[in-house]
């Protein structure tokens, strides 16, 4: 899974 | 995390703390836009649902979230209850729509996936792109902002501002790591202050009241 769809950010 | 993000969600509380205590200790909510902050309620209810549906990240992501959840609401309780009588809603002027239409098309086209979830994902990151409009729409029309609301926009400013070296850096740290829709949506949304930070570093930092030229 990309970083992108981890959604870790606010 | 990195200090980066870290001093930019800081910035992000203290403003909502700016905001709060510009409410109550003036008793008035003259001069903010209850649109802008309608769609911050909007903007935090659609990406957040991954509080429910176990996407857990970590204790300090998720009581931020329900933090910013809750503090949106209680500033729209403030503004149409508490303090009804001080908000002005003919100069609060700019068109929801023009800002809901785009953005809803805008998920459903940019998104990662087509799910229920991911959609409303993207629609809160291309929102609160561009959910300040309506505020600083109300600046530009009265020309003018009382020196607290000035503060209030520059945290806000400086909290988008710092996720873009935070973007860069987590790209060198992350193995090429990027989330296009997050990083092309924040720096129009940093864009947007542009401006203002203008006018809040040669006026109100200067010890001066914010004005815009006539």
């Amino acid at each position: 899974v990309p970083a992108a769809e981890k959604h870790d950010e606010l | 995390m990195n200090l980066f993000r870290l001093v930019a969600d800081l910035s992000h509380l203290a403003s909502i703390f700016i905001l709060l205590h510009k409410i109550q200790t003036t008793r008035s909510c003259r001069g903010i836009s209850i649109k802008t902050q309608l769609l911050y309620v909007l903007v935090f209810v659609t990406r957040y649902l991954d509080l429910f549906t176990g996407d857990f990240v970590s204790i300090y992501n998720s009581v931020m979230k329900l933090f910013f959840i809750g503090s949106s609401c209680y500033i729209i309780y403030l503004m149409r209850i508490k303090y009804k009588p001080t908000n002005d809603p003919s100069i609060d002027t700019f068109r929801l729509e023009y800002i809901l239409g785009p953005t809803a098309v805008l998920a459903l086209i940019f998104n990662y996936k087509f799910t229920f979830l991911e959609v409303l994902w993207a629609f809160s990151i291309y929102l609160e792109a561009v959910a300040i409009l309506p505020q600083l729409f109300m600046l530009q029309r009265t020309g003018e902002a009382e020196t607290i609301t000035t503060h209030y926009l520059a945290a806000l400013g400086i909290y988008r501002g710092l996720y873009i070296p935070n973007w860069i850096y987590r790209y060198f740290t992350e193995g090429g790591a990027i989330d296009p829709i997050a990083v092309v949506a924040g720096i129009v949304q940093t864009a947007l202050y542009v401006d203002f930070f203008y006018v809040y570093f040669t006026k109100v930092l200067q010890g001066q009241k914010f004005e815009l030229p006539a």
